[in-house]
């Protein structure tokens, strides 16, 4: 990660698989923004363009764009 | 391996803050297990910034298959302005360039970008109050100037991206762009008891040049919501003031003697004071500090010149009891043949003598893209990854200074902006697995 973190502790040999079709970014349930907070709004759909740039959207994300 | 579809976003304080600030709270927490991936934050600017390392700890498998380590992150900024400055006025940069400048700062957790929107060469800002400036002072009024539509796309890009956006108008040098537009604002040199046709920083002596900074810095202080506006009040030459009969016969009047730096002062003091007046703060270049001017006690001080050791200046501007930002070693327009990026990495900004009370007053520093010899052909690979030295100067812990683990670091990390679509130069040989490509 550039620029380096204050404190990162990874666990070699242990992850999971993201799969662009059903990947989304939600807010958690004890959040206190929640959606139609714009700067995370669209963070999310960013991020998500970001990460999976040759994949197609999903629906609820092809909605917001 | 596990499977999971979701990041779950908490953001503890209520509000989803309109502008982020000087005081706005960027840090958070990242948690990735085998079936759930949680990130916290106080505010919504910290959970930009955890946006960001979770897509950066997303890897590709050969077969295609993407996927995340398990992976526990805390994480917060060292320093809480964390700057670039762009140079719009030595040659334009069109809009989606500044745009993407942005875009790349929030890739390396940069916060403020500071606008050197105007200078000698050019007035690109289309002013409201004063039309003329940009019709008169642009490279050209319709093609090279930001319009009020451009200004607000481009805070409100930096806005969606945890950036401040502080612009600069830089007087009372620097200004001969805004000859043209404001007649009577600049000081006529003269040759011998004539005027020599040529004219130099604004003129102090005149009631009608406070007139018309009051309008112009009340409408920018407006147009940039942000509380602090760039001052400038730097590299002030003196020769065309010296010439003018009415400026010395001023001086005389005033009691400055010989010593225009007295002038100076006088000009930038009721400048501050009226800035001051419209509920703003200001940042300054650090002669307004050296030449003994009277500012607000939180006042900032930049910190460039090179030619006294910066680490003394830093002192003195600390010692003081002003805040200090520190940018004079970080002049990425100063290029270089090999790994230049090192040069800007190993700074410490907290290496000088003073108390830790001065340290204290350090609030971070700005990387500086002065526009010379860059424009959209070159502003992008001048700037990447090198300014990312500073960004992680800036925010990773002050033990972070292993040159080979950042290097490291910092090629993959190259090889992801170019993944972006970003045109960041190569720091040495080497390949990415992804190439840039201009499709």
């Amino acid at each position: 990660v550039w620029p380096q973190p204050q404190h990162v502790r990874v666990w070699p040999g242990s992850s999971s698989r993201l799969v662009p079709a059903r990947f989304r970014f939600g807010y958690a349930r004890d959040s206190a923004v929640g959606p139609g907070c714009a700067v995370l709004d669209q963070a999310f759909l960013r991020y998500w363009r970001l990460l999976f740039a040759a994949q197609r959207r999903p629906p609820e994300y092809e909605q917001l764009w | 391996e596990m499977s999971c579809n979701e990041l779950l976003v908490s953001v503890t304080k209520p509000g989803c803050e309109d502008y982020p600030n000087m005081d706005s709270e960027e840090s958070y927490k990242l948690s990735i297990s085998e079936d759930s991936f949680l990130l916290t934050a106080d505010s919504v600017w910290g959970a930009l910034r955890g946006l960001e390392t979770f897509s950066q700890l997303v890897g590709r498998a050969e077969d295609g298959t993407y996927y995340v380590n398990k992976t526990d992150i805390v994480d917060f900024p060292r320093f809480r302005y964390r700057g670039l400055l762009l140079d719009t006025s030595r040659h334009y940069l069109p809009v989606k360039a500044i745009l993407e400048t942005l875009d790349v700062m929030a890739y390396n957790k940069l916060n403020v970008f500071h606008w050197h929107i105007v200078d000698d060469p050019s007035f690109p800002y289309e002013s409201a109050a004063f039309p003329d400036l940009s019709e008169k002072g642009a490279y050209n009024p319709i093609t090279h100037v930001y319009t009020p539509n451009d200004v607000k796309l481009v805070i409100e890009h930096a806005r969606l991206r945890g950036i401040r956006v502080i612009p600069e108008f830089d007087t009372p040098g620097h200004t001969l762009s805004w000859g043209p537009g404001a007649p009577g604002l600049l000081t006529p040199c003269y040759i011998g008891s004539k005027p020599s046709g040529a004219y130099g920083p604004v003129n102090p002596i005149l009631n009608s040049t406070y007139q018309f900074m009051a309008v112009l810095f009340r409408e920018v202080s407006t147009v940039f919501p942000d509380f602090y506006l760039h001052l400038g009040g730097d590299e002030v030459e003196f020769t065309c003031w010296r010439s003018n009969p009415e400026i010395n016969s001023f001086m005389k009047q005033m009691g400055f003697g010989q010593d225009y730096t007295e002038l100076e002062s006088f000009y930038i003091q009721r400048l501050l004071d009226m800035v001051s007046s419209y509920g703003k703060g200001y940042v300054v270049w650090q002669e307004v500090f050296d030449n003994g001017v009277k500012v607000k006690p939180d006042t900032i001080i930049h910190v460039w010149k090179e030619s006294v050791p910066y680490q003394h200046k830093m002192a003195q501007v600390t010692k003081a009891g002003y805040r200090a930002l520190l940018s004079a070693p970080w002049y990425l327009n100063h290029i270089s043949y090999g790994q230049d990026w090192l040069a800007a990495y190993k700074v410490e900004p907290l290496q000088f003598a003073g108390s830790s009370e001065q340290k204290a007053l350090v609030i971070g520093g700005e990387a500086c893209m002065w526009g010379e010899y860059v424009d959209a052909t070159n502003l992008t690979p001048r700037l990447w990854p090198r300014a990312g030295a500073v960004a992680e100067r800036l925010w990773s812990n002050e033990t972070v200074r292993d040159l080979q683990d950042a290097y490291y670091r910092l090629a993959d990390f190259r090889c992801k902006l170019l993944g972006r679509g970003i045109q960041a130069e190569p720091l040495f040989v080497g390949y990415c697995d992804h190439e840039y490509s201009r499709s």
